[in-house]
């Protein structure tokens, strides 16, 4: 499931819509202390799923929406969607006639949430079932974070295991 | 299943036996199981022996053996279950010179499978890479997507 | 004791108004006592404004923005009570070109009332550094030092 | 209290005698990933007093004695000695004749400890001693190790405090 494009906006401190179309091979992503690289690997997180606020360096999943900066007000609406190419067999059965799957997460400050795939209202549940097996799902050996490098190395033998059974 | 378990640990077991040296330029990795006679429980260990010097502590490792250690591990995987894309926050940080050309080379690797996202501030890293995308805030706290495409010359560089 | 301790935290607290601007080119940091009240028992709260931005969440931050708040933090506290020495280990690693540059330039200041030893791979840092030492393993997992030590020619580098 | 001198053998990866003589102003230690630059911060610390293992990165204070490489036996002592300027009143009241400090941290495979002080047997507790007040204590705001500065700025309340403490 081959990454094809995301579209960011009101997420952390991508006020205006960015959209990405990512190529194959390797993406190196640059730029400046604090400019919001990270940022996006959060937002493809969150789209994919993530429902750990502490995994998205907040305390409260409201903290992923647009707060405000030089002379902007606050938004009241974070959206992401990510269209992937079901090229590989990893998506779930009932996609199988889709050449491509876009999912998309919509959190207001109200704190409703809502998401799509295919553009059809569907369950959180839903969209993390499109990773299951694919090894993408929740701590994936796929994704590595600022920081945790080091900190592999010397993971606990349980922690080991788990990286392990998730390619099994 | 008890028996995926096994062959997986196995093929990413011989898998690490190829990625470690060729990153440390010598030296050995083992993955070993602490309870062999209880594969859905037991836990895994990371015996490691660098180049020229002996079995030591996982805990005395500098930060850059200990970096290069993990993406030995972590690619090991990887190169035996390829993910769909990878995402690296800044993994070749600790790294100098000479790892970061390593990592890099084997990133390469990689890359021919699954598509790679890897945000990096190492201009090495930056070159190796087949597109580069600039974040910028030109206005302060507001993040914009500069697109950078390359186009390689052929092996010129 | 109860006065000097409120002497030392608003002098610090003074420095860290001067230094946080300046590693950050603009913006704003102030530690408040959480319970004013209680000087000999409570905790140190730290509120940053970042240029442009808005007062946000400490751990919203980015890892370069985390790691030059921190150099902020204790470089206020060295201006106010100079150790005799003290060791930094690769603290400049997460920070972009153009923070470790202002990191350095404040680094020059600290230098003149203490003796630094600072560890790094990055090049700009070892060019601010008055001597270098460069340490190398020519037989591996055998440490062997060798001094570098800089002349440096007036301002005509 | 300038650092003037620190001798290391048999310390970890310094297996031969290495002496570093420490100008005053700005010294940057630069060398490949795993050659020993950190483990000259981490002789320091020890001959300081540094009693933590942990903070050593080690899981017994054997772990220090240099282990063996490359075809060298591990030896069966370590030894670290620093010699500091004592030029500005932070040492205790009982040196103020000497005009030079030295320091001495012996460790034996065995288990056994000695220390010196000025070429003195002496007690760990002298050796601690000598950085009371100096804001060279244990937990110094003047030593911050590999991969800790992220950190210092999520430091809890009472975190923060202590190091403003220890400046007061
Ligand atoms: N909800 C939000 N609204 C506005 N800005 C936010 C929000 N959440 C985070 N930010 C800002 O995003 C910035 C951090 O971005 P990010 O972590 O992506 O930086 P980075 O490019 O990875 O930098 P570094 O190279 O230092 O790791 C911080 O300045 C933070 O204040
Ligand atoms: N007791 C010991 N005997 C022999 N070697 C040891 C001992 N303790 C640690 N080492 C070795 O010292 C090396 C780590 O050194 P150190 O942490 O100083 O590296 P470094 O120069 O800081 O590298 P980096 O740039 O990656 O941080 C490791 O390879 C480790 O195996
Ligand atoms: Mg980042
Ligand atoms: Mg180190």
């Amino acid at each position: 499931m081959k990454l094809k494009k995301l579209d960011i906006v009101g997420f952390k401190s991508f006020c205006d819509k960015a959209s990405i179309d990512f190529p194959p091979g390797i993406s190196a992503v640059v730029g400046p202390n604090g400019c919001g690289k990270s940022n996006i690997i959060d937002a493809l997180r969150w789209v994919m799923g993530e429902q750990s606020v502490k995994q998205l360096r907040g305390k409260s999943m409201e903290d992923v929406i647009f707060s405000g900066a030089n002379g902007k007000p606050p938004l009241n609406m974070a959206e992401v969607s990510l269209l992937l190419a079901n090229d590989n067999g990893d998506a779930p059965e009932e996609l199988r006639d889709f050449t491509e799957i876009m999912l998309t997460r919509r959190l207001y400050r109200s704190g409703e949430s809502a998401y799509f795939l295919n553009k059809q209202p569907c369950r959180l549940k839903d969209i993390h079932n499109i990773f299951m097996g694919s090894g993408l799902g929740a701590r994936s050996y796929a994704v590595i974070q600022q920081g945790n490098i080091g900190a592999i190395t010397e993971a606990s033998p349980e922690e080991r295991r788990f990286f392990i059974e998730e390619a099994a | 299943t008890q028996e995926r378990f096994i062959e997986t640990f196995n093929l990413i077991n011989a898998k690490l036996k190829e990625v470690f040296p060729r990153l440390f330029e010598g030296g050995s990795a083992t993955l070993v199981l602490i309870e062999p006679n209880k594969p859905l429980e037991t836990g895994v260990e990371l015996m490691i022996h660098l180049p020229g010097k002996k079995l030591t502590r996982l805990s005395l490792l500098s930060g850059g053996e200990k970096a290069l250690s993990a993406i030995a591990f972590i690619f090991s995987i990887f190169l035996i279950k390829p993910a769909s894309f990878c995402l690296l926050d800044e993994i070749d940080a600790p790294l100098d010179d000479a790892n970061v050309f390593r990592f890099n080379d084997l990133l390469k690797l990689i890359g021919q499978n699954s598509q790679i996202v890897m945000i990096t501030h190492n201009k090495r890293t930056m070159e190796f890479a087949d597109t580069l995308f600039g974040i910028t805030m030109e206005q302060k706290g507001i993040s914009k997507l500069v697109s950078v495409k390359f186009e390689r010359a052929p092996e010129a560089q």
